[in-house]
């Protein structure tokens, strides 16, 4: 028995071809975070703390699905989402964060701080004001890349998960259900 | 997504995942991650983050599944893990991280791929996409 730890940058329909301009950065963010936790948990940090510190970088990081360089809505914005929980089952969520620097750190605050698990939109948002947590304007988290990929998966009328590549135009006629966008999965 | 579990070498465990959804998600679609059990659980026995097709993650609580596998049916982290993965989710829809109170560890994925990486106290580490 020792410590341990793992970390995720999402999954998805991930090819093979993948350009080294996307693949590169993906793998030197999470080769930095690992190191980070790693690190952290040969101080004795406690694993609360380390995972916290782990999604924060992540979230920082532009080349991934969270914090600045979350995907965008069919309108066009950011609502980020959160969760953090340990062993004695004490968690705290957020949903609909449009301008929190640092989504987990919130949902952190949400466990330690009040007598919820769970806020969401306005509410949560009103927290983050009240706790202090550091705000931007929504137009930081929005990356030149995620406006790309929107207009793309609006061209063909689905959703897409983390690097999904875009179905090509002449594909929007088949059916949601077969490209598995329907609410089946 | 992006997530991380740990694990000291006391055994206590935590959990932590963060997300921005899909993209051209509906405005206030909830997703997985937030949802205590689907997309992030933790308790004694285990750690878990999922990523994925939120959806089919809430439809089949990924993350509680793993660590129930192992509360109920007294199996290891890396079977429960696989069961979840490999038999109760559909396919191309979920990857997780997991891991125990004992210090194992596991990155199970139905998917093409999921960015991932591991180290445990042994010097073990790894990292991958596919």
């Amino acid at each position: 028995m020792g410590w341990a730890i793992a970390l995720h940058g999402g999954a998805g329909g991930i090819p093979l071809s993948l350009s080294p301009e996307r693949r590169l950065p993906c793998e030197a963010g999470i080769r930095h975070c690992l190191h980070i936790g790693v690190e952290a948990l040969k101080a004795n940090t406690s694993p609360l703390d380390v995972v916290e510190l782990v999604v924060r970088e992540l979230e920082n990081n532009p080349h991934f699905n969270a914090g600045k360089g979350s995907v965008l809505t069919t309108d066009g914005t950011v609502e980020m989402e959160a969760c953090i929980m340990d062993d004695k089952k004490r968690c705290g969520a957020v949903s609909g964060l449009t301008t929190v620097v640092n989504p987990i750190s919130l949902a952190r605050l949400v466990m330690e701080k009040t007598p919820h698990i769970y806020l969401a939109f306005d509410g949560a948002e009103a927290f983050a004001r009240e706790q202090g947590v550091e705000t931007l304007d929504s137009s930081h988290f929005i990356t030149p890349d995620n406006v790309e990929r929107l207009n793309k998966a609006k061209e063909a009328k689905r959703v897409q998960i983390d690097y999904t590549q875009p179905l090509h135009k002449d594909k929007k006629e088949e059916t949601p259900d077969a490209d598995g966008n329907s609410k089946l999965g | 997504t992006v997530g991380c579990v740990a694990v000291d070498s006391f055994g206590n465990l935590a959990s932590a995942t963060s997300t921005g959804g899909f993209v051209n998600k509906m405005v206030g679609r909830i997703g997985d991650t937030p949802i205590i059990g689907a997309g992030t659980y933790a308790n004694n026995l285990c750690a878990v983050s999922a990523t994925g097709k939120g959806e089919a993650i809430i439809r089949g609580t990924v993350a509680r599944d793993v660590a129930a596998l192992m509360e109920f049916k007294g199996v290891s982290l890396k079977e429960a893990a696989a069961y979840v993965v490999e038999e109760s989710t559909p396919k191309g829809n979920v990857g997780l991280i997991a891991v125990s109170a004992a210090g194992e560890v596991t990155m199970p994925f139905n998917t093409t791929g999921m960015f991932r990486a591991c180290a445990t106290e042994d010097g073990y580490s790894e990292i991958g996409i596919w």
